[in-house]
C-alpha cells in the first residue's frame, strides 16, 4: 500500500550551531538536515536533542530552504525579530513547550497572508537566559510583523499582561543591549 | 492553495510509526 505523506508549504533547514571558541562564528554553524513533509519533521524532531538538554552557547536555527540564519543573508538583512526571553527557571518549565510550538508555527505556516514574511526561528541556549525567536523578513512591514506578533504570542499560550518586542536586525546590529529598542510590542 | 495545517493536525503526526 502507498502511503502519501502530507507535504509542508515549504522545505525547511535545520542548522546547528555549537560555540567553539577555536572556529570562527560560520565554522560552528552545521546544516542538520532538510525536511519538507509533517512525517519528516517529526522523524527529525525526535530523532534530536531536546532544546534544554544542550549545553550552553548552542543553538538550533529553523529557515527556510535557501535562507541562512544569519542577518547578513539577502532575506534577514531588512528584517527583524519577535522575541522570546526566558528566564533561567523557564529551562525546565517551558523552553521546550515554546519551541516546539515555534516549529509548529512555521511549518504549519499558521500567520496565513503574512507566513510568507517569515523566515525562520532561532533558540538560543545561554547560561544567563535562553532566548527564543521568529524571523521576518521585512522590518517595515508594520501589518505583517504585528499579525505575526499576535499569532505567535497566542500560539505561546502568553498571558495579555506579558509585552514582547520586535526588534529589527539592523538595530541589534549596532546598539549594545541595553541600548535596544524594539519597533513594536504585542 | 497554500499548504496550512494547524497545531493539533501535526501534533497528530507525532508518535505515528513511519511505516505501517
Amino acid at each position: 500500500e502507498h502511503i502519501t505523506k502530507h507535504p509542508l508549504q515549504n522545505r525547511w533547514a535545520l542548522w546547528f550551531f555549537k560555540n567553539d571558541k577555536s572556529k570562527t562564528w560560520q565554522d560552528n554553524l552545521r546544516l542538520v538536515t532538510k525536511f519538507d513533509t509533517v512525517e519528516d519533521f517529526w522523524a527529525l524532531y525526535s530523532h534530536i536533542q531536546l532544546a534544554s538538554k544542550l549545553t550552553s552557547g548552542c543553538d538550533y536555527s529553523l529557515f527556510k530552504d535557501g535562507i541562512e540564519p544569519m542577518w547578513e543573508d539577502n532575506w534577514n538583512k531588512h528584517g527583524g525579530r519577535w522575541l522570546i526571553t526566558l528566564a533561567k527557571q523557564q529551562r525546565r518549565t517551558e523552553l521546550d513547550r515554546f519551541w516546539l510550538e515555534t516549529l509548529l508555527c512555521l511549518i504549519g505556516e499558521m500567520f496565513c497572508d503574512y507566513s510568507d514574511d517569515v523566515c525562520g526561528a532561532v533558540i538560543n541556549i545561554r547560561a544567563k537566559g535562553d532566548k527564543i525567536a521568529i524571523w521576518t523578513r521585512e522590518a517595515e512591514n508594520r501589518d505583517g510583523v504585528i499579525h505575526i506578533g499576535r499569532v505567535y504570542k497566542e500560539h505561546l499560550g502568553l498571558s495579555s499582561k506579558v509585552v514582547i518586542g520586535y526588534q529589527a536586525h539592523a538595530d541589534t546590529a549596532t546598539k549594545s543591549g541595553s541600548l535596544m529598542k524594539s519597533r513594536f510590542i504585542v | 492553495g497554500k499548504k496550512q495545517y494547524d497545531r493539533d493536525f501535526l501534533l497528530d503526526f507525532q508518535f505515528m510509526p513511519a511505516c505501517i
